[in-house]
């Protein structure tokens, strides 16, 4: 069937959430440079990033979000 | 302000994250 946008981010979320527990760690995110063409500290930085409210880790919501910033800033 | 410069860099390194995503997971169906 079609792919959503929804189906996308879960399935990123969880490619980042390695060990599913429904959110993501800079522990998590840092683990990912094996897997990405990206350093540990860009990691960090994407980390960062995502985790506007500094809580230490990240939600499916919090991701969707930095995701469709990232969608609706290429389409413009 | 370095605010400004900050979000312009989350930015690129947002942009990088997603796009390696977005390739690593092209044509698995």
């Amino acid at each position: 069937g079609p792919i959503t946008l929804l189906d996308k981010t879960k399935e990123f979320f969880q490619t980042c959430d390695v060990e599913g527990r429904g959110f993501i760690t800079r522990t998590d995110m840092r683990r990912l440079h094996r897997e990405l063409p990206l350093s540990a500290e860009e990691l960090e930085d994407v980390f960062d990033s995502l985790d506007a409210q500094r809580s230490g880790y990240l939600t499916l919501e919090a991701f969707s979000s930095g995701f469709s910033q990232f969608l609706h800033g290429r389409r413009l | 302000d370095p605010n400004i410069k900050a979000g312009a860099a989350n930015e690129g390194v947002l942009a990088n994250f997603f796009n390696s995503l977005l390739s690593k997971k092209t044509g698995t169906s």
